[in-house]
């Protein structure tokens, strides 16, 4: 029809500096459309919106053998907007170090599937990579490398930076009470000291949970927690509260102690929340209640009840018997937002077709009422590190997440895998056209252009 | 489009874009997320390999681009 030589972009509120929770990210594009003949624009509210309207032109432009043109671009009209406010992916960079480098090709592949939400685990029992500016120690001596493994200040404005491009939110995980050895080495006392059945202090190096009476761990939380406050600049951070194991504080005689002297008996989920109403003050305290929560699913298991607005994540119940959507409907009857992970844990990996199961798992199948729904805002995809590194993260998280990612941002009805593998199979052959070194989706296939070709 | 939009029209109806000739126009509120991305995207859109290349600099300027012969 015509050489189309602009694309109009048009913002009609004033930029907001960071992405946020309630952030809109609805646009429209229209390129030859009835009331925009002959023109292209783009136009959004917002310029998350402008963001991910680009995304999708970015996808439009193909090349054609039958025209022998490069670029082309059909006569389009598209109105878009998210299902789900929260799409994220967790990226775990304790149990093996994620280079900087990774960590921004994976925001860059998130940015490419409208993923708006970087989950990073930063730290757990194996390392301790943030470095703290108030307790450089920590990651001094629960880091891989002091030198080389570890994320600077300077390194997390980056990514923040990098992130905030993208419209993309980075919140932090600092998962405590358990999941936290590497925390103990550098800073001294935090960790319940180990003692046997009969009483008798283990092995020196031997350590639990944070320990949870002691009044100067409160103080170190107060502290550390408000640096990661002005550190990341959205208001939620995880606080993780998984797996808990109570082996240490069970045998250490002065918990027994302050058990007993509490009327607390034998249950610890009375000790895990003393210690997260202890952790939530401390930490309201030093943010002026501005702080906001993310949590792992077993605190609600536990009745651990939680400061208001905190969001649950989902991470059990894809093997077990209890089903998620199950859980999902349990946690919304208390209601807590929720977030669902647990169908996208996709650092199990299997041999051959498997990504229909993430496509089809669908988080509003459960049984509730609209306002139990309302409460469901997303989910994440999960990739865990313990055998993946820098080298299979990129790999085996894509185009795996792609599903998840229509998943959430796609219309319900978009569920038919048969029409949805030719065009992840494309999407795949678009990714890695764009440099990243994507998994094949379907088997047997080939991409106009192979990597390394 | 990945992830299918809500609601997507089109035509056979066909336009031809020069990468030497093309270019985002900024009509409406602009600040450094776009001017970062409307680059971004340009370079995504006609040279998609390029920042997994070395040597140039992520992200390259226009110029650089342009100006490099083996574009």
């Amino acid at each position: 029809r015509a050489f189309l030589d602009s694309v109009d972009i048009d913002l009609k509120q004033p930029c907001e500096y960071l992405p946020s929770a309630d952030m809109i990210e609805s646009y429209n594009i229209k390129i030859d459309t009835p009331d925009n003949p002959l023109k292209a624009t783009i136009s959004s509210d917002s310029v998350w919106g402008i963001l991910r309207g680009l995304e999708s032109l970015s996808q439009l432009v193909y090349s054609s053998t039958e025209t022998g043109v490069a670029y082309q671009i059909n006569a389009t009209e598209i109105v878009d907007f998210p299902r789900f406010s929260y799409r994220g992916l967790m990226m775990d960079s304790a149990r093996h170090y994620m280079p900087l480098k990774t960590i921004k090709k994976m925001t860059d592949l998130m940015a490419q599937n409208k993923m708006n939400v970087l989950h990073w685990h930063l730290t757990d029992d194996a390392s301790f990579p943030y470095e703290s500016t108030l307790f450089p120690n920590i990651s001094r001596y629960g880091s891989f490398q002091p030198f080389s493994h570890i994320y600077t200040a300077n390194d997390v404005r980056e990514v923040i930076e990098y992130a905030r491009m993208r419209g993309i939110r980075v919140i932090p995980e600092f998962d405590s009470p358990d999941h936290t050895q590497s925390w103990g080495r550098g800073q001294p006392k935090l960790l319940t000291e180990c003692y046997d059945d009969n009483g008798v202090l283990k092995v020196p190096d031997e350590y639990g949970a944070i320990m949870p009476i002691r009044e100067e761990n409160y103080v170190f939380l107060q502290q550390f927690f408000g640096e990661i406050f002005n550190t990341f600049p959205d208001p939620f951070v995880h606080l993780g509260g998984d797996e808990v194991s109570y082996y240490c504080w069970q045998r250490h005689p002065e918990i027994k102690a302050f058990m007993a002297a509490n009327g607390w008996g034998t249950d610890f989920t009375k000790l895990e929340q003393y210690y997260f109403d202890r952790l939530t003050a401390a930490t309201q305290e030093i943010t002026q209640n501005q702080m906001r929560y993310i949590v792992w699913q077993e605190l609600l298991d536990l009745n651990i009840t939680l400061p208001t607005g905190t969001i649950v994540e989902v991470w059990k119940g894809a093997k077990e018997e209890l089903n998620f959507l199950d859980e999902l409907a349990r946690i919304t009857k208390y209601g807590y937002q929720t977030i669902l992970s647990s169908p996208w844990y996709l650092n199990y990996i299997s041999y051959g077709l498997d990504w229909e199961k993430y496509y089809l798992a669908e988080p509003l199948d459960f049984d509730g009422s609209d306002e139990q729904k309302k409460l469901v805002i997303g989910g994440e995809v999960a990739m865990w590190s313990e055998y993946v590194d820098s080298v299979s993260v990129i790999p085996r998280t894509w185009p795996r997440a792609s599903t998840v990612a229509e998943r959430l941002w796609s219309d319900r009805s978009v569920n038919d895998t048969t029409l949805a593998a030719l065009r992840l199979e494309e999407h795949r052959c678009r990714l890695l056209k764009r440099g990243f070194m994507v998994d094949p989706s379907n088997g047997v296939n080939f991409c106009e252009q192979e990597w390394d070709m | 489009v990945w992830p299918k939009p809500q609601q997507q029209t089109y035509s056979e109806t066909f336009f031809v874009l020069r990468p030497t000739m093309f270019q985002f126009q900024v009509v409406g509120e602009r600040c450094d997320i776009i001017d970062e991305a409307v680059q971004r995207y340009y370079q995504l859109i006609f040279y998609p390999g390029a920042a997994a290349s070395a040597p140039l600099a992520y992200p390259p300027t226009l110029s650089v681009i342009q100006d490099n012969p083996q574009f």
